[in-house]
């Protein structure tokens, strides 16, 4: 029985994309089969396997309007066990009109049913605002892991985010959990960044998982070389804090 | 009669609220009179003033849902000169019913007029998508300013945005031009930043602004200090080339 992680948060640029890539290709590097589902208009997940809109089959988009069996949408990478539903939003009057509004928020979990027995771990790559696709995330999660820069900005977005978990679980997913709060591109020469993961650890405790991303340029040219880190720099301090992490999520806390 | 600005990308953590907190800071140092509107539900413009939600009189929300006079929304700055109509849409549920799909394109652009004359420039902080909120601005302003995050992911969100902008101007706002694309977060040290930029400035050539902005830390620490970066470290790299950005808006190309 798979677990559904949704990896989210409303703040831009914290990570989600890079989070939901590496650790999926660090899971499926230890032998599991993971689903990778980008519900973000901007398919950052087709751009990290250096998929072109021609490369794509069919996507979110026809499973969100067009009820396709989401069987159909999954594409194979290079890494035995990982495969990906791309999300192929191309245009936005699309995703104004059929996307952001009108699908039910429960369509993906319906949508992955079908799905989730085949797979260990599901993550779904959400978009920077707390709208309907993230919503649909959310509702078809077992779990959510929540990637947090150490920067100002995106410690005080945690507050609104933590109050919309709330509300989830209470009107339409009460078995929703959180995997963790994740720090990312954490530079530990930074005051800052010590700062604000400080706060981090202080106000959310436990909830803070103990592997810690560093910012690592490494990570930052998977979209260059459209693959997961761990294909072309299996030795990058990145690709090492992301099997840590795909660890810790199996095994339970690395007591960092 | 003063320009409305919109700063606008759908690629998250850019540097959006940054551009549109320092550059008014240095546009009203230089003696211009600047209001920042906030049309991003996370609120970041109050939360780089230290405004918490009740420091905010009234703001977006009610001028969106209640018709609200803009005036009556605008919020006075330590800086002469720099007035804000903060973001205080401060729960998602309201975000969703009132003002993801509610409003009408156009209903920035008439909350405006009123006070567009009182004003040199009007900077509009957008949200990390293309919904209603940044189709709004898009609708209100006379130019549109992009942030580019010197990154890869944020390279492959151009080309979605510039076909936004031309429907934008096809159905919309003939008038609407591109200000430029501003190159963000630049250290010049890394090769992944460098080939990012040749390829940005190669793409777009004259639309690039000369004005870049470096990574630096102070321009991380706005939101902690709750105030533009020129008020608490004026000697800071960061706000040198926000003043060398206001000069190059003001009288055309630094010729860097
Ligand atoms: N640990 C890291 N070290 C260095 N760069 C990183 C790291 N993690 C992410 N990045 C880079 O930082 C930028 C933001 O990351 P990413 O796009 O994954 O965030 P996101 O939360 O998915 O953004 P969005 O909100 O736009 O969807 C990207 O350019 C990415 O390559
Ligand atoms: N030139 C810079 N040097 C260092 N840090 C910066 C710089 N510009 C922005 N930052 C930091 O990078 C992060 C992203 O910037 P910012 O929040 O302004 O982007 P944004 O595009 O408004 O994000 P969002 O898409 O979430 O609205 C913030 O933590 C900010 O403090
Ligand atoms: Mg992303
Ligand atoms: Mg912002």
């Amino acid at each position: 029985m798979g677990e559904v992680i949704a990896v989210a948060s409303q703040k831009g640029g914290v990570g989600k994309t890079t989070t939901v890539v590496n650790l999926g290709a660090s899971l499926a590097e230890l032998g599991k089969r993971v689903l990778l589902v980008d519900v973000d208009p901007q398919g950052s997940v087709a751009t990290s396997f250096g998929m072109s809109r021609y490369d794509v089959r069919a996507g979110i988009l026809e499973v969100f309007t067009q009820d396709l069996p989401i069987r159909e949408a999954i594409h194979r990478t290079e890494i035995e066990g990982l495969d990906i539903v791309p999300s192929n939003v191309w245009s936005d009057e699309e995703e104004k009109r059929n996307l952001m509004g009108a699908a039910a928020e429960s369509k993906l979990r319906q949508a992955l049913k079908p799905v989730r027995d085949e797979y260990d771990f599901i993550l779904i790559d959400c978009p920077p605002n707390l709208g309907n696709l993230t919503f649909n995330a959310l509702i078809a999660a077992d779990s959510v892991l929540v990637p947090v820069q150490c920067e100002y900005y995106a410690l005080k977005a945690l507050g609104r985010f933590i109050k919309v978990i709330r509300s989830v679980k209470a009107q339409h997913n009460p078995s929703l959990r959180y995997r963790g709060f994740l720090l990312t591109m954490v530079d530990l020469r930074s005051n800052l960044a010590r700062r604000v993961m400080e706060k981090v650890r202080y106000t959310l405790q436990d909830l803070v998982l103990d592997t810690i991303i560093p910012r690592n340029v490494r990570l930052a040219e998977v979209p260059y070389y459209g693959k997961p880190a761990v294909l072309f720099d299996r030795s990058a301090k990145g690709v090492a804090a992301y099997a840590r992490l795909a660890k810790e999520l199996l095994y339970g806390s690395t007591g960092q």
